[in-house]
């Protein structure tokens, strides 16, 4: 069973490391301000209050023996290269950071994080997927342009059988799943009957995806 | 064509007008910073620097026409809430708003907000997703607990066709998608045979998904 040590507890920090122990794993918190590391306490499996930067506190808790360290620092960028430096000269195997910006993602690649991500920007990207596929919910891009997408079924097709629906033909997509309410129907039978609120994933490229969720 | 207006031009905000403005669409950025105005100007379609919890200046720019305006406001709640109460009442039909607390979120949607995003504490319970599969790439979670995700194929099912590696029996997930390089096999056939280096596409509930993409 893998262990993680997130550093830095804000919004993205708290809500990966509650995340992670909502999936079973032991999680270490580290703050160094103590009312955060207070309120963390009761969803985080263990949490310490220290300086980050400071190698030797990190070496008191045995930070290298943990399988991923995450450092989730943002103002401050020097905190931030500092606790991924001092992570990986004491051996940690896997480091991640969060960055504020594409430069500071060079630099923390370069002094040693094994992968770095920016929050904000990949939200707004996920949100402007959304929001222009106007029945677009959620969405994987396999490559650039072909996805497997989640939309609301077209008015058109309540009522029809996938049969009738013939979505191959006239749109180009393959239909995958459709979630009825609470169940989950996995890849329907060609006399299923769609209903109002129905959801649909399928897979084509965004244009067709688009097409057919624009139908009304 | 869609047009979207995007109040409040930080890295949540910059990131979802020029994913927009890629994708084709028009899309006004509005800001408060001069400064943060001239430097959007190069990626956005018009940008205006205005103060959007001024009505006045808000009707100025006929906000009302907008189809969408995202409030992407996050230091100054007060700021946050009274530009989308003011572009609620112009009449813009759909108002989405970043959050930086679920409390917020809360009284956002009581004033008139269609949709309210968490950012980073999406970002933060995606990334848990992401490391605790060991092979998970990305993912849409279709409900608490069932997902479609993209995983690298077990070794140990290397050189096996489908039918030998026995999925839905033996894992009880259902294989949607393969990835072989840039070819993409949707609902590949009982013969295919599994390469080093696929990528497979897979539903099911998140253990069953964890423990597939574990067997190595
Ligand atoms: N040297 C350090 N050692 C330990 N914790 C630190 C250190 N520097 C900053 N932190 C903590 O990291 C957390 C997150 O940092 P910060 O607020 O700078 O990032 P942020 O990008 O605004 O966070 P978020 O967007 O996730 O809320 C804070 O709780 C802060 O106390
Ligand atoms: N009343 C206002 N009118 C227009 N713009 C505003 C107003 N208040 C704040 N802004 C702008 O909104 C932008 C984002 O706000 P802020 O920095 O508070 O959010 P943030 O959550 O830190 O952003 P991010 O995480 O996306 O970087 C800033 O560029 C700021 O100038």
């Amino acid at each position: 069973q893998q262990e993680f040590a997130v550093i830095g507890l804000g919004r993205f920090g708290l809500s990966l490391a509650t995340t992670l122990v909502e999936r079973g794993y032991y999680v270490l918190g580290i703050d160094r301000e103590r009312d955060i590391i207070q309120h963390a306490a009761d969803v985080i499996t263990q949490v310490v209050a220290l300086d980050a930067t400071d190698e030797n506190a990190l070496r008191a808790v045995d930070i290298g023996s943990f399988d991923t360290v995450i450092v989730a620092i943002g103002e401050n960028f020097e905190c931030n290269i500092m606790a991924t430096v001092a992570s990986k000269s004491l051996g940690v195997r896997r480091v991640v950071c969060k960055a504020r910006t594409e430069r500071q993602r060079d630099i923390l690649l370069r002094v040693g994080a094994d992968h770095v991500v920016l929050p904000e920007h990949e939200a707004g990207q996920r949100l402007a997927y959304v929001l222009t596929g106007p029945n677009f919910l959620d969405q994987i891009e396999l490559e650039p342009g072909i996805s497997i997408t989640e939309i609301r079924v077209p008015k058109t097709m309540v009522g029809e059988t996938l049969l009738e629906s013939d979505l191959r033909r006239r749109y180009g997509v393959t239909l995958l799943v459709v979630k009825h309410g609470k169940t989950l129907v996995v890849l329907p039978a060609t006399d299923y009957v769609f209903q109002e609120e129905d959801l649909l994933v399928v897979i084509g490229t965004n244009e067709d995806i688009g097409r057919l969720s624009e139908t009304n």
